[in-house]
């Protein structure tokens, strides 16, 4: 494992620390979309069928276990707990983010690295992992004010991206048979989302202001 | 060369 890789997962986990603390320091997940982190369980549930068959490191299935578990406590909050759910911009989260699955599962049918259970369903969970932040980013460009927390949360999960294609660029010149053009395509791809956001958040950090972003 | 055993990243 190289510093890119490993900086990428410590900013993965660190996005996951602050959502987690805004939810239970303020009691509120105003600002947090519902549907992008119930993407984030379908995303980290498919990825991690390898948990029985597959072992890497006791690092790499300790993580699996902590983002499986993460997701699950933070979708489980914003549904069933009493305060919090209240605070829940439900009418900001109207993205149709079933047509996210549908299409991921679709491409991952098409497009996989072998035609077996577990490499359809990483490759679905690759695609959806591409996208799942779009709810979450249509709900900030609706809301236009960005709380400190959740902005640090994008922010932390931006980050967490572009560290993986650092990574990936490391290991095509370090490893001799380096090729995984799904996952790293798809990186692409959804680092590119956050190319809008990082833009407003640079500003408003220069600017040392409050985030906001544009209509 | 050995191939890769599964996926490796997170």
């Amino acid at each position: 494992m190289n510093i890119f890789r490993f900086a990428g997962d410590m900013t993965h986990l660190i996005s996951i620390v602050v959502l987690l603390l805004k939810i239970y320091a303020t009691k509120s997940c105003s600002g947090i979309s519902l549907k992008t982190q119930e993407l984030y369980v379908i995303v980290f549930l498919a990825r991690y069928l390898d948990l029985f068959t597959d072992f890497i490191s006791v690092y790499n299935t300790v993580m699996k276990l902590v983002f499986i578990g993460s997701s699950l406590a933070i979708v489980w909050c914003m549904r069933m707990h009493r305060a919090v759910k209240r605070t829940y911009d439900k009418e900001l989260d109207t993205f149709r983010h079933y047509f996210l699955v549908l299409g991921s599962f679709v491409l991952a049918l098409l497009l996989h690295e072998k035609f077996t259970f577990q490499e359809i369903f990483w490759a679905f969970s690759i695609y959806l992992e591409a996208v799942a932040i779009l709810p979450q980013l249509v709900m900030l460009q609706r809301s236009g004010n960005v709380d400190n927390l959740t902005g640090q949360y994008v922010f932390f999960l931006g980050a967490y991206r572009a560290f993986y294609i650092l990574n990936w660029i490391y290991r095509f010149f370090t490893e001799p048979h380096f090729s995984r053009w799904i996952a790293c395509l798809s990186g692409l791809v959804q680092t590119a989302f956050y190319a809008d956001f990082f833009y407003y958040y640079f500003i408003s950090w220069k600017n040392n202001a409050k985030l906001q972003l544009p209509a | 060369l050995p191939q890769e055993q599964g996926h490796d990243e997170l």
